[in-house]
């Protein structure tokens, strides 16, 4: 993290939205700004109060180009998207946003709540990151709201200058929110085997699940790949004791604890054509030495051995997995078996059979 | 040195980079220190920061993975010096 000190000299600050987008309701915008400014009050002493004229420490405006007296210009739909001052009297703490972009509460356009969040970490007097992960890095990238965006580095950054919340129990970064193990609405974003091991990934996190001695191990996914990004959508072991990592159009290749040099590579150079955008599950089949890339309701066939696609793909998944009809949510092999997953569902399959053998909870693999 | 000019693909891409690096790589010189000198970074030098500060190969050369980076929507405040 970066720091522009001295940062505010006082814990309660004030805000105002003095326009508005017409690209959302005022309602949704309010509650973004709002909730963008709870994250950081979350884990520092900061109160923000809103009010509605005169001037705020934190002045929060939507415009185009050149705009007011502002000394830094926008540049029309894309490239930059906002921008923030650090502390100070004038524009110190104001927050401006690129009208023409595409603002929303979701994760088409540009989310405006993460954007926000961001841009109010610069009102605080944080500079960029160069922690991929950190909210703070320069590179706009969606994650789920429901994630709490503010990764360990973000939060050491802010509480270098402000401290911790006074009630916090101690004064290390508050890890704001672990997912709860046994939570029965919980879905995954990817799941691949590890030698004996089964890795859940969702979000920041990863569960590894010994199922030789039902134990489990919940922790975050930068403790073990420092360089890899939260939300991996797909992940599998191939038959060299590696693992291969893929979110949209990117993969990494892990052996142990090291990602190999040169990653992440498009996946193009699997041999997907340009318009796979993303793997939504992988899963390689050790008894053949083949891997099956799920995509949307097809899938491809990668030869682990040839190291290239075979002809003929893709395929109807359906077709060649009896009973898989939705999109694969995550897949992985244990014990000669795939176990598919889709929302709150997992099914166990038998790929020898092409059978599904039973509908089961989908954390059974958690003991809970 | 100022990079060479066959390291761009179009005119389009020279631009993208020369736009970006002043944006978010100008080291502000802080006109109040008296008789500072202008201490103008290469775009070269600019460059191997950006590298450097996205984790990317430092070549100081706008190589393809380098433009990717620079055309990624992003936050208009600058990357350094500030």
């Amino acid at each position: 993290y970066g720091v522009t000190l001295p940062g505010w000299k006082k814990t309660k600050l004030t805000y105002r939205i003095v326009n508005y987008t017409p690209d959302m309701s005022k309602e949704d915008v309010d509650n973004a700004i709002q909730k963008a400014l709870k994250v950081w009050s979350t884990v520092t002493p900061l109160i923000f109060t809103r009010i509605h004229e005169g001037i705020a420490d934190i002045m929060i405006a939507f415009g185009t180009k050149a705009h007011g007296h502002c000394p830094r210009y926008f540049d029309g739909p894309l490239g930059v998207l906002a921008h923030a001052f650090p502390p100070g009297n004038g524009f110190g703490g104001d927050a401006h946003f690129d009208e023409d972009e595409d603002w929303t509460t979701g994760s088409a356009g540009f989310n405006l709540f993460l954007v926000a969040a961001h841009e109010f970490g610069h009102a605080l007097g944080l500079s960029h990151s160069n922690d991929q992960r950190a909210l703070m890095f320069p590179n706009y990238a969606y994650v789920s709201p429901s994630e709490f965006p503010l990764s360990p580095d973000d939060i050491s950054g802010v509480q270098s200058i402000y401290g911790s919340q006074p009630n916090a129990p101690d004064k290390r970064p508050a890890t704001p929110t672990s997912p709860k193990t046994c939570d029965s609405q919980m879905s995954f974003d990817a799941i691949t085997t590890l030698r004996r091991e089964v890795i859940f990934l969702k979000g920041r996190h990863l569960w590894r699940v010994y199922p030789d001695n039902s134990q489990v191990e919940l922790e975050l996914i930068s403790t073990f790949w420092p360089n890899l990004p939260s939300s991996i959508q797909a992940a599998y072991e191939n038959t060299k004791d590696q693992i291969l990592f893929f979110k949209g159009n990117k993969f990494w290749v892990i052996s142990g604890y090291q990602v190999l040099p040169g990653y992440p590579k498009n996946i193009s150079t699997l041999g997907f054509p340009k318009g796979v955008k993303k793997i939504d599950a992988a899963v390689c089949n050790k008894n053949t030495g083949k891997t099956d890339f799920f995509v949307g309701d097809k899938y491809w066939r990668y030869d682990e051995n040839s190291q290239s696609m075979e002809t003929g793909y893709p395929r109807r998944t359906v077709d060649d997995f009896p009973g898989i009809r939705q999109k694969v949510d995550a897949v992985f092999q244990q014990k000669g078996f795939f176990y598919f997953f889709h929302g709150s569902k997992q099914w166990e399959f038998d790929p020898t059979t092409k059978k599904v053998i039973r509908e089961i909870k989908r954390n059974s693999w958690f003991n809970c | 040195l100022p990079v060479h000019p066959e390291n761009y693909n179009n005119e389009e891409d020279e631009k993208l980079v020369e736009d970006y690096l002043n944006k978010f790589y100008a080291v502000e010189p802080d006109p109040n220190q008296l008789g500072w000198k202008i201490n103008a970074e290469s775009t070269a030098e600019k460059l191997q920061k950006m590298q450097k500060f996205f984790g990317l190969k430092v070549t100081g050369k706008p190589d393809s993975e380098t433009l990717e980076m620079m055309k990624k929507p992003r936050c208009g405040v600058p990357d350094v010096g500030l």
